[in-house]
């Protein structure tokens, strides 16, 4: 359906912005390293199923790993920063203060507890659904704490909350129209598009509304 | 009615 495609699209669209920003400016300001480290695992303990006989579609595998590879590459990209820029890498450590221990032990707890089967491969799906929820936080306490947005991340996080916008009516489609529905993923889905929406209503006065304003 | 991991899904 078209808000899953539109949604797909919008995701890799974020990731576009992101790589094409970096490599193009050769500037890291404002990005969470950590989010990005979070968004690697959880392509990585979600996509496993590349790895066994579960083929969905040549789109689905695609995607698949287009995902995977990006998101690692993406973390590579800023790990070369520690030695090709080292006072900017050194800023972005020191702004990257988000502990994720917390929302890894979170997400390990909560795929321990609501997962489809209790299959390992299961359980990592489980949990890499819910550290995608919050997988963000890192990126958006690190935009509140420098008070100003890059145009990069602005637009990085609404590519991304769009995503799971687009995601949230696919559900209800598929709902309403293939009598389908996985309680996990529509859950966590709707507590990550929670965590944006403050980020939306800024995105809106900021960008739309052309308010050169200040973060809250 | 179906419930469950069809895991399709990105």
């Amino acid at each position: 359906n078209l808000f899953r495609i539109f949604g797909d699209l919008s995701h890799l669209a974020s990731i576009g912005i992101l790589l094409h920003t970096v490599r193009s400016t050769q500037s890291i300001d404002g990005i969470s390293f950590k989010t990005q480290a979070l968004y690697a695992l959880v392509f990585m303990t979600r996509y496993l199923d590349l790895f066994t006989w579960h083929w969905v579609s040549l789109y689905n595998f695609l995607m698949k790993v287009f995902f995977l590879a990006s998101s690692v590459y993406i973390v590579v990209l800023l790990q070369q920063f520690r030695t090709k820029n080292p006072i900017a890498y050194k800023e972005m450590v020191l702004q990257d203060t988000f502990k994720i221990h917390f929302l890894l032990l979170g997400s390990l707890v909560a795929g321990l507890c609501f997962h489809h089967r209790f299959t390992l491969l299961e359980i990592l799906w489980s949990f890499s659904v819910w550290l995608e929820s919050v997988a963000i936080l890192p990126q958006l306490f690190m935009l509140s704490k420098s008070g100003r947005a890059q145009s990069l991340t602005v637009h990085y996080i609404f590519a991304l909350g769009l995503y799971r916008f687009l995601y949230i009516f696919n559900w209800i489609w598929r709902y309403v129209s293939e009598a389908r529905v996985d309680k996990i993923a529509v859950v966590a889905g709707i507590v990550q598009t929670a965590m944006y929406s403050d980020f939306f209503y800024i995105y809106y006065k900021k960008v739309i509304r052309g308010n050169a304003g200040n973060l809250p | 009615f179906v419930y469950g991991p069809g895991h399709d899904e990105l």
